[in-house]
């Protein structure tokens, strides 16, 4: 007999046991949880999704993603926490059911799967996929460069060798492609939340030109309540505003491709910083990370159910 | 498996344009395999960089003669990863 309440959320995981994890998941909770494979990555390991569904076809969806830069671990530690809690709280808490009950949410828990598993084997600080370059002794594309959204320009990297070369082309990398794919296909996500960490900031379209989206005062303002209930748990203070206003400018990123490809509520999570560790922020954050990231999240799923479009 | 004995990640702060430029100079060249955790971004947006152990002194050196102030972060990236593997192994006996 398995179990998720035998699963410790309290500590660091392999892809193994997070894929193991995935499936308990899914038996603890059958008519909830499912998962589907999306594609699969450039070493030929699945590319897994958890899908929550209370039924109906075609429903309006959100898409969440954790791990797509291998080394930023809090973040596929914080969406296990996450996508368990939203599965526990289908039913007792209103804002999850009302989600529920008219969405679907479909969860990425390890974007970037070789990577994750090249940091647990090889090299720790691993950030990019483990694609090879032509002509280039460098391993490995940013697949958060890798998005048809300003690619090639100036905010990321020609060089095989550098931690954000965008690759050959747009869509260049498998893990990339899935994803495209998946939400073209599916035609109705409605949100993106792409998770990484670790620079306390929640950010939203556009990362690679500096006008601002035409949705930006929306989106500034629920950032802004975002962020404002995040701080209220252990009052971790996070900075919000566009990619480019905010942090810098990034060419070929995966929320600008979905705000350019009709989603309209996009965002990037910047999980929380120490200012110790770093990448290297040790277990014991977990919890605490993913308790104060969730009031956030539902903050932004419940807007966007409840400003349907 | 890649060791990281006696790197360093510095936490940077640029305080004006031209510090921004000359770190952007510094991570390009290739010869000091540094790793930008925080990109140079603009005056007063912190940057924090690892450092291999034997690029520690050329950059350290580089930072001083350009004013560019900075503390240490992470004073040995090694020891936190040996820390993160004992924690993991720990957890998986419980």
């Amino acid at each position: 007999e398995r179990s998720t309440s035998t699963f410790d959320f309290a500590s660091y995981h392999t892809l193994d046991e997070i894929y193991d994890w995935m499936d308990i998941l899914v038996d603890n909770h059958p008519s909830l949880v499912s998962k589907i494979q999306i594609g699969q990555s450039y070493e030929n390991r699945p590319l897994y999704v958890l899908k929550f569904s209370t039924g109906g076809p075609n429903r309006p969806a959100i898409w969440l993603d954790t791990g797509i830069h291998a080394r930023e671990w809090i973040t596929p530690a914080t969406g296990i926490w996450t996508a368990n809690k939203i599965a526990e709280e289908y039913g007792r808490d209103p804002s999850v059911t009302a989600i529920l009950d008219s969405m679907d949410i479909f969860f990425e828990i390890v974007t970037n799967p070789d990577g994750f598993a090249f940091t647990h084997s090889n090299n720790r600080l691993w950030r990019k996929t483990r694609s090879t370059n032509t002509g280039s002794h460098c391993i490995g594309v940013d697949p958060n460069r890798n998005w048809d959204a300003g690619f090639g320009g100036s905010g990321s990297s020609s060089n095989p060798c550098s931690e954000t070369y965008r690759g050959p082309y747009a869509h260049s990398e498998r893990e990339v492609k899935a994803i495209v794919d998946f939400i073209r296909g599916h035609r109705k996500v409605k949100l993106v939340i792409s998770i990484h960490s670790y620079s306390q900031m929640l950010l939203f379209p556009y990362g690679y030109k500096t006008a601002p989206v035409p949705d930006h005062q929306e989106l500034n303002e629920l950032a802004k309540k975002a962020v404002s209930d995040l701080a209220a748990l252990y009052g971790t203070k996070y900075t919000y505003g566009s990619m480019v206003d905010t942090i810098y400018m990034a060419d070929g990123t995966s929320i600008d491709w979905a705000y350019d490809n009709g989603v309209k509520y996009a965002f990037s999570f910047e999980l929380r910083d120490t200012g110790r560790y770093g990448f290297l922020l040790p277990s014991t954050q977990i919890i605490p990370t993913a308790t104060e990231t969730w009031p956030a999240l539902l903050d932004i799923m419940v807007h966007v159910l409840e400003h349907p479009y | 498996e890649k060791l990281f004995v006696g790197d360093q990640v510095l936490h940077i702060m640029a305080s004006n344009e031209e510090h921004i430029t000359l770190l952007r100079v510094l991570g390009e060249q290739e010869e000091l395999q540094l790793d930008f955790w925080r990109h140079p971004t603009s005056p007063g947006h912190p940057v924090d960089l690892q450092v291999p152990f034997p690029s520690l002194q050329a950059v350290k050196i580089f930072l001083e003669v350009n004013n560019i102030s900075y503390s240490i972060m992470i004073e040995d990236v090694q020891e936190l990863l040996n820390e993160e593997k004992k924690t993991m192994k720990k957890s998986r006996r419980v």
